[in-house]
């Protein structure tokens, strides 16, 4: 799973 | 993006205007030629911020927006990363710097020394995270510093006497944002395969819970329709 998408949050 | 995201994001950024509201309001008051007896006040209790909070919190957004301007989200999240980095800097030059703010900051009681967070925050992080890379460790290591950063500011609370709403109010919006995160998370847990991180979700559960009793007291301040104080 990319973790990239834990970045898209403040 | 969800309901409950958005809100924590505007919950936040409500904490951040409440305290810009009340530096405001510190700056004007001395600005009077008459010492207005709210002025007078004002000036002369200490304003119940915790600098070294405030500090934390520049070094949360600074470790945390590494990627401001490398990976492109959104026109929102861009925004928002701006108004937190420049709120935070300048809610800590005026703490610092301004020479009537500083004025009613109270150092001999905000004496809580955050660099013992700070270094086992970067411990944590360099053992446990995601990536070991350089972005990845001070990202995870702005995690597991938020959850601790309101410490110097509740500490601070329970030794000032007389609490005023605007910073009780602050700290109570700086603790519902991450609840508020929390539902966020459980939200996109259910609805996107493969949304699993615990580290994330393990330091915001941390961060809440730091409110608990703040929030108890909190609540039981505006049940009973009395004055906020903490036990010391």
């Amino acid at each position: 799973p990319s973790n990239e998408s834990a970045k898209d949050e403040l | 993006m969800n309901i409950f995201r958005l809100a924590g994001d505007m919950t936040h950024l409500m904490s951040v205007l409440v305290l810009l509201l009340k530096i405001h309001t510190i700056k004007s008051c001395a600005g009077k030629s008459y010492p207005c007896s709210l002025c007078f006040i004002l000036l002369e209790s200490s304003s119940g911020i915790s600098l070294k909070t405030q500090e934390l919190y520049a070094l949360v957004f600074a470790t945390r927006y590494l990627d401001i301007f490398t990976d492109f989200i959104s026109v929102y999240n861009t925004i928002m990363k701006l108004i937190f980095l420049g709120s935070s800097f300048s809610i800590v030059w005026y703490i610092r710097r301004h020479k009537i703010v500083r004025r009613s900051y109270d150092k001999d009681q905000d004496t809580f020394r955050h660099f013992f967070l700070v270094l086992p925050c970067l411990l944590l992080a360099l053992i446990i995270n995601e990536k070991f890379t350089f972005k990845e460790v001070l990202w995870t290591f702005s995690l597991y510093l938020e959850a601790v950063a309101i410490l110097p500011q509740l500490i601070l609370l329970q030794r000032t006497r007389n609490i005023d709403n605007l910073t009780g109010q602050y700290v109570f919006l700086l603790g519902a944002y991450r609840a508020l995160y929390i539902l966020n998370w459980i939200y996109r847990y259910f609805t996107e395969p493969h949304y699993v991180h615990w580290i994330t979700w393990i330091s915001g559960l941390v961060q809440t819970l730091l409110y608990a009793d703040f929030f108890y007291y909190y609540f039981s301040s505006l049940k009973n329709n009395v004055k906020l104080k903490l036990p010391a």
